[in-house]
């Protein structure tokens, strides 16, 4: 119903400029509706403009921008409504040291509502899961898991 | 609703039987290029109910078959569990375990069981349904696809907002 | 042929004028995110003569000129200068170098000039022929796109090999 | 011409599978011509098979693995007709250390020939680097070039 649209909408916006200010340390961002006479129909435009910066096209932000301006927006959505799990295949391949640190945190504040399964290569990342599983090709082709303590993660990233 | 147990067996690289046990919070999966991480990605998709074989990576939904290696011969069959804490719709307030399964056969379909009774595609999708997890589009971040959510059209990228509304 | 050295001023995040010198062999370029790395690969390309805004990120070739911050104002005019070292057509076996440059004001054309003077897009795009630089397709390879020499359709990717050819 | 091409082509293709093997230690990888009496237009398909492994799409290779296989088939370009300069921007974010480490070899075996730019956030890349370029904003959204030693890239990645 358009209500409920509207009601997620201006919830999801909010949450979105709130997380995207913490993780950028500022700046701004936001969602609109492109016909808010339509609000069954019409499209959805992103703005994000990182701190000190100009706004200006999504696509003039940097890889790891981009992808710490998604992240923002998902956890936004998810903010509004968890999904029971969540899924994150190397999201954090793009980000800086620091960024993955953020990333991390992100994920931390939000696994109480939501079962994250984090894919990564990063170390920050590793540190704050509650299990962290190997996976190994010991016989090769042929993967194995192995539950693992940090130290040991550490050898098979 | 939150997940329990994935086992595989005989799902792409997944030739022997494994299993992953979910605690809450958040679990990370690591490991060298190629040992199989984002087909634990997979898995979990098919196993509720992918219908798209390039949702993963395949060109054929076969192609989620062990394909064996130099050492060991193709498997026929593939097959994923994926063990769910639920609320138990008999008792309010209480949950109860529940069990999907998907095993395909290289030249057949898929079949779906729920707490070992064969059902149908629709019987996991409605079970699903009811858990407020259905085919959430967001609840999958595929390898290098973080950006789509970006580059989507405005219209589709309503849909996003819509399965949450 | 070799790179000698790229100067950038008012392109992109590049407001102050800033000059990268090139070493033969391999150069490392390092930073956090957002601070400007992917922004010397589009001004490279972009004095060589490129000539879509997609390929620069931008909507519009105007979106390589400096835009302003919370502190600074947007500049009228981004320029880039490569310095270039080439074999010398008088001189068998010799080089010599020569600038290349590229200017853009907001609101009008882009201006090209070899060693000072004036000149067209298609005199840059005759110098770099001559060098086997030309628009090798396989000089840049962008963030996030290194999968497309594998995904592109087969005749594609026929042409990577019919430049070299 | 056709000769040409074919010429190109062979040349090509046995390095690519030599380059692959040796970055992958084992396994093969190699070209195809969609049409072989159409030497001038016909399509040119990839096959790559990661050690003990079979054969299958490109498609359900890894993250890592595409990229590695996409590296050594431009280097095998590379080989029979080297680029003057070559810009790589981000190619080894999706590799794990050890490949990491494999790619920046890889680099510094053809640098004689080609003058590379690699933009990475990576480690065993920035130590193969002839020259080191850190990229700063000490002035929000103003980039500022600063040549650096490695111990002072490890701060700025
Ligand atoms: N049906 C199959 N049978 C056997 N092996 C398969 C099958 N399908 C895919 N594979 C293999 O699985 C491997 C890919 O695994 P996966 O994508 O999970 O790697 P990954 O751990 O995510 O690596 P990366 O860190 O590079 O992303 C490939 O080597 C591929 O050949
Ligand atoms: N015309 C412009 N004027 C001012 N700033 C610009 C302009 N165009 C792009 N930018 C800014 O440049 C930054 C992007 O820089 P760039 O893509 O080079 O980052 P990067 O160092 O490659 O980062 P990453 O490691 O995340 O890939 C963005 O923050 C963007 O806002
Ligand atoms: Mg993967
Ligand atoms: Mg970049």
């Amino acid at each position: 119903s358009e209500e409920r649209f509207k009601e997620a909408f201006d919830f999801i916006n909010a949450r979105f400029t709130e997380v995207f200010r913490e993780v950028f340390g500022g700046g701004t961002a936001h969602l609109t509706l492109q016909d808010p006479k339509d609000l069954l129909e019409c499209g959805i435009e992103i703005t994000a403009q990182p701190p000190g910066k100009s706004a200006k096209a999504l696509t003039l932000l940097s890889g790891g921008e981009k992808a710490l301006t998604a992240i923002s927006l998902l956890f936004a959505i998810f903010h509004f409504k968890p999904s029971p799990f969540c899924v994150l295949d190397e999201v954090d391949a793009p980000l800086d040291e620091a960024n993955v640190g953020r990333f991390a945190a992100m994920v931390q504040k939000m696994k109480e509502s939501t079962q994250f399964i984090v894919i990564t290569h990063q170390k920050p990342t590793m540190v704050a899961a509650d299990t962290l599983y190997g996976v190994t090709q010991e016989e090769r082709g042929i993967s194995r898991l192995v539950s693992v303590q940090l130290r040991d993660a550490e050898q098979l990233v | 609703m939150r997940l329990i147990a994935l086992e595989l067996h005989g799902f792409k690289s997944f030739a022997d039987p494994q299993k992953l046990s979910f605690p809450a919070g958040m679990t990370a999966v690591v490991g060298p290029n190629g040992c199989g991480k984002s087909n634990i990605s997979d898995s979990l998709a098919w196993v509720l109910g992918e219908q798209r074989a390039s949702a993963l990576r395949g060109a054929e939904m076969a192609d989620v078959v062990f394909a064996g290696t130099s050492q060991r011969k193709p498997m026929g069959m593939a097959e994923v569990k994926l063990t769910l804490e639920m609320p138990d719709p008999a008792l309010p307030g209480a949950t109860r375990e529940v069990v999907i399964s998907r095993r395909l056969y290289r030249d057949s379909g898929s079949e779906y069981r729920i707490n070992g009774r064969e059902g149908r595609l629709k019987d996991v999708q409605d079970l699903l349904m009811d858990t407020g997890m259905g085919t959430r589009a967001y609840s999958f971040i595929q390898q290098g696809q973080i950006d789509l959510i970006l580059s989507t059209k405005p219209k589709d990228r309503r849909q996003l907002l819509e399965e949450a509304a």
